[in-house]
């Protein structure tokens, strides 16, 4: 780092200074009268003569408050009768609180009141250092690494720079970025070790209010959609694999209480990211993703899907369209996307459909032969060409608007021509869009049952079974689209769901049937 | 029928796996979310008192911050300066608190402590805090049991309430043992 | 199947467990009251 000599001196000085400044009784209400004779000891040491100086200067603050966590975590790892855990993080907190002090009142103060680019700017770049620090400590130290220095400075600068003050509130958008930006750079997958921390830092209550609550325009819901993707894509190869060690089933249940946070508080935010979520889920997380797929707007009021002779498509809701927030077209190759709508609209070219299964395998691998990112969106993006097809003939997507149409023949190539790796994916696609009443609900509830009345092969109807029995046989929540899908399917004498080997092939089966038909019933 | 993992049967044999393999259960059968310590059915909101996502402990009314005058906020410097924290001075109104508002921490147990040198008793089944009313023995009294009319502390509604009880003198708690107290007194700035 | 960088991330992962975050790392200090856990009864009221 070449720091100038005499730096690394000046800077411990400076940062003891503070922290008996912060502590003292005399530094005034929240350090500000403290803090004017200590900027005065800054300039006098010339740390703030240039850019340069003061990134070393924060680097250095945030290196000797590091060091010193490290070596007080070290005591009492050596004598913990002494310093119990309580204590060791009580002196921790004593001088990283004092850092985050410092940092908050230079934020609020740098630039004149008015100016917000000088104190976001100043926010970021100290954001920045920390991650930097951090990022080089967790690679150094891998196993010995210790996220609480790191844990406590993030959350107790995000607590102070959302105090309710009017020079903070007038950047808290850009507060709120500038740590979802740090948060998404020091995502699990980037640096693991840090993981326990980061999902307690986007836990937060007040971080989680912030973001999806206090912030108009719903402004923080594409930020905060983006680290729950990171922390899904972080949990995913090791939920498909089956591989939950007790550190990742703790992050596993850690991420089931706060999604089940979020279904409560705010269920409309998983309503509009569902795609993105389910996108990046493993398909054998069943409840995690039916977790996701339960939530419906809280002014919602659902009917009970075991209802007899509950008439869906006589709900008011039911012709709705969902909001779906994630661009889940862009994933399509630019030449696939010209064919497909070539095809829908025209059937031609023919090929299209001979071709499909080919666009969409990627390798020979099973287990890893299809794009299923490029499935899910082919069936959603299908699906809601078909629904603004049938409304604009006039109708409403039913069990007989939905057929013979350049839709369905894509559906139904698709159940027909893919092995059953590729057509468990599809029906997966389909079966995620099973939710609370509406279009998209009732349209694919439709296809899946139309799908099952009209295969020419009791395997297709097997696999729709499979696909909405592994999502009923877990424990709740289960979404309301899934059962009154599952309800038509065995009480409508039309689908002789009874009659198919694969419901007795075996006494469990039988039972298992039994059980979910009873429950249903 | 399909003899792969993406059929009925492969569904069953994932299934049976689960229930020797509890790690699969996670994902087969799914946990139950009602025990996660998450009270979904709450009219309010949840993120309020979501003290972590390792923990079914919600927030204690004591751990949510909230932006008060610094000049609430106890200085490091005048800790010393404030009366020691000694519960055999305080009302059974303020020892009652200590107890509910400090669950897993030194203070439920010192507030115990003191409880039970007041005469009151824990029930370790109806989990109440029992005493004796003043003037009314037990009617009936055997080496086992007592019953009669005492005074339980109604948490909910915060005050003592007489009822009529069958104790049984192994139900009611011996008295509780304290950690060192010392830690009680601790204070960061002294060791700063 | 898990790559190398998944070994890696679990085996961080696993060394991060056993120092989780402590409740008291997401609040402020408190001088007066701090906490102090003990294991208190299973009886006892726990929330």
């Amino acid at each position: 780092y070449d720091d100038p000599p005499g730096l690394n001196e000046k800077t411990e000085y400076l940062l003891r200074e503070w922290v008996n400044i912060y502590h003292s009784p005399t530094s005034g209400r929240d350090s500000t009268r403290g803090f004017s004779t200590f900027v005065q000891q800054m300039h006098q040491q010339g740390i703030l003569r240039t850019d340069d100086l003061i990134t070393r200067f924060f680097r250095l603050c945030t290196e000797l408050c590091v060091d010193l966590t490290y070596r007080l975590l070290q005591e009492s790892n050596i004598s913990p009768s002494l310093l119990n855990p309580t204590l060791v993080r009580a002196k921790c907190f004593h001088t990283l609180d004092a850092f985050v002090r410092l940092i908050t009142l230079l934020v609020k103060h740098s630039g004149d009141a008015a100016n917000s680019v000088t104190k976001i700017n100043l926010l970021n770049k100290v954001l920045g250092i920390v991650v930097g620090v951090l990022q080089q400590d967790h690679d150094q130290r891998q196993t010995e690494f210790h996220q609480m220095p790191y844990h406590r400075i993030f959350i107790m600068l995000f607590y102070e720079l959302n105090a309710p003050e009017h020079v903070l509130e007038s950047i808290n958008f850009q507060t709120l970025t500038a740590f979802t930006n740090t948060y998404h750079i020091l995502r699990p997958t980037k640096v693991p070790g840090f993981s326990f921390a980061w999902l307690e830092l986007i836990s937060y209550r007040s971080f989680i209010s912030r973001m999806l609550l206090q912030t108009p325009q719903q402004k923080g819901w594409p930020m905060y959609a983006q680290l729950l993707i990171d922390l899904f894509k972080f949990l995913g190869p090791f939920l498909r694999n089956v591989e939950l060690t007790k550190p990742m089933q703790v992050l596993y249940r850690g991420t089931l209480r706060l999604l089940l946070v979020l279904l409560h508080d705010f269920p409309e935010f998983l309503c509009d990211y569902h795609y993105g979520f389910c996108d990046v889920i493993p398909a054998n997380c069943i409840q995690l993703r039916n977790l996701i797929l339960s939530a419906f707007p809280r002014n919602m009021r659902l009917p009970d899907p075991f209802t007899p002779n509950l008439k869906v498509d006589m709900l008011q809701e039911i012709n709705s369209a969902p909001r779906i927030l994630t661009n889940f077209v862009a994933v399509m190759p630019a030449n696939f996307r010209k064919d497909l709508d070539s095809y829908l609209k025209t059937r031609a070219p023919v090929t299209f459909l001979s071709d499909l299964r080919g666009n969409l395998q990627l390798s020979n691998e099973p287990g890893m032969k299809y794009n299923v990112a490029l499935i899910n969106s082919l069936v959603l993006y299908v699906g809601t060409q078909a629904i603004q097809y049938i409304y604009s003939k006039g109708g409403t997507p039913s069990m007989s608007t939905i057929t013979h149409s350049s839709h369905m023949d894509i559906f139904q190539n698709l159940s027909v021509d893919l092995d059953t790796e590729g057509r468990y994916l599809f029906l997966n696609a389909i079966a995620n869009q099973l939710r609370y009443p509406n279009s998209h609900t009732h349209y694919f509830s439709c296809t899946l049952l139309y799908l099952f009345a009209e295969a020419n092969q009791e395997a297709i109807q097997e696999q729709i079974t499979r696909v909405l029995l592994e999502r009923l046989i877990v424990n709740r929540p289960h979404p309301w689209g899934l059962l009154i899908t599952f309800i038509e399917l065995i009480k409508n004498p039309n689908f002789k769901f009874w009659n198919h080997e694969f419901v007795h092939c075996a006494p469990e089966i039988s039972k298992l049937f039994e059980s979910v038909a009873r429950s249903c019933m | 029928m399909l003899m792969d993992q993406y059929g009925v049967v492969g569904l069953l044999a994932f299934i049976k796996a689960a229930e020797t393999d509890p790690t699969l259960v996670h994902l087969a059968l799914g946990n139950d979310l009602t025990t996660l310590g998450l009270n979904l059915n709450s009219p309010d909101n949840l993120y309020h008192k979501f003290q972590s996502p390792f923990s079914k402990q919600p927030c204690r009314p004591q751990d949510i911050d909230f932006f008060v005058p610094s000049e609430y906020l106890t200085n490091a410097h005048i800790r010393d300066k404030l009366a020691p924290i000694k519960l055999n001075r305080y009302g059974e109104d303020l020892l009652f608190y200590v107890y509910y508002t400090n669950p897993g921490d030194v203070l439920q147990l010192a507030a115990a402590a003191e409880l039970y040198n007041r005469d009151w008793r824990y029930h370790k089944e109806e989990r109440i805090w029992i005493t004796r009313a003043p003037g009314i023995d037990p009617r009936v009294k055997s080496n086992t049991y007592e019953q009669g009319t005492y005074y339980y502390f109604d948490c909910q509604n915060w005050r003592k309430v007489a009822k009529e009880f069958h104790l049984e003198y192994d139900k009611l708690e011996e008295r509780p043992n304290l950690p060192n107290l010392m830690s009680l007194h601790f204070n960061p700035a002294q060791h700063a | 199947p898990l790559n190398k960088d998944n070994m890696y991330q679990q085996a961080m992962l696993e060394a991060s467990w056993r120092h989780m975050p402590h409740p008291s790392d997401s609040e402020r200090l408190r001088h007066y009251l701090p906490r102090n856990p003990c294991p208190t009864p299973a009886y006892y009221h726990q929330t």
